[in-house]
């Protein structure tokens, strides 16, 4: 099963 | 105060109309670089970047940081409304609730102006930390957008694998499946319809369809499009805006669970 990963997943908030 | 004047006014046109699709309400942000803006897409599963560079405007007056919160939709009513041959002026008073948009006409005899109600915008502004990307493609744009487009026909993900062979757009769907293959090829009349890959490793990451399309709105702003891809990161497809800078979309991939 593919999962939608979410973009704030990958990059930090800053 | 701040007043920034575009001559090649259809590229802001040309600008909303890649990103309203994507982005509803967008906090565009005015600084001695340039005019940019960083949003989410209301999923949070994309982001779209963009610069304007300072140096693209024939004037280009910003005298403190400021960031202007605008209903991406209306923005681009407003600009429907000019001329793809106008000036287009974009001012803001220190604390004001109102951006205009000025468009004149080439030969001056049409002046127009259109003041826009800004709004406050809660947004998260994301680090971009720089990464090796495993693969980048260039290819030219329209031929991603004609991709993606079939693509969609058939199924709702995209799996985009680069190889020595090439990089394939693969999809599947109730009806059956569905390959595409581009090789590179450098030997072509222009520039602009080449296809370069450059590999440092094979990749193969899968994506949803319906954002890569979304994407593709960006089309009419460049010739060309770049596609950056590494294992596990978000893909991206970046346009460049003539000598001004860039709109580039980052697309969370899908993961296996």
């Amino acid at each position: 099963v593919r999962k939608q990963s979410q973009i704030t997943a990958f990059f930090s908030l800053g | 105060m701040l007043e920034l004047r575009l001559v090649q006014g259809s590229l802001l046109k040309k600008v909303l109309e890649a990103i309203r699709e994507l982005v509803n309400d967008a906090n565009f942000d005015c600084s001695a670089t340039g005019f940019s803006l960083q949003a989410m897409d209301s999923s949070h599963v994309a982001l779209v970047a963009l610069l304007l560079r300072s140096e693209g405007f024939e004037h280009y007056r910003c005298d403190r940081n400021l960031s202007m919160g605008m209903n991406l939709n209306n923005m681009a009513k407003m600009l429907r409304c000019a001329g793809n041959d106008d000036i287009i002026t974009i001012k803001a008073d220190d604390g004001s609730d109102t951006v205009t948009f000025m468009f004149e006409s080439p030969n001056q005899d049409k002046i127009a102006d259109f003041e826009m109600k800004l709004m406050d915008i809660d947004s998260e502004h994301l680090g971009i930390p720089d990464a090796e990307y495993h693969a980048i493609v260039r290819m030219p744009s329209a031929e991603f957008a004609r991709i993606c487009k079939d693509l969609s026909s058939i199924g709702d993900t995209v799996v985009i694998s680069v190889t020595k062979e090439g990089v394939k757009f693969s999809t599947a769907g109730d009806i059956g499946t569905a390959n595409i293959v581009c090789r590179q090829n450098k030997t072509v009349d222009k520039p602009e319809e080449a296809t370069v890959i450059e590999m440092q490793e094979p990749v193969s990451l899968t994506f949803a369809l319906r954002y890569m399309n979304s994407f593709t709105k960006a089309t009419p702003l460049s010739e060309t499009v770049t596609i950056s891809l590494s294992s596990e990161l978000p893909v991206v497809v970046e346009y460049k805006i003539a000598d001004m800078g860039y709109i580039r979309f980052y697309l969370a991939p899908k993961i296996e669970e």
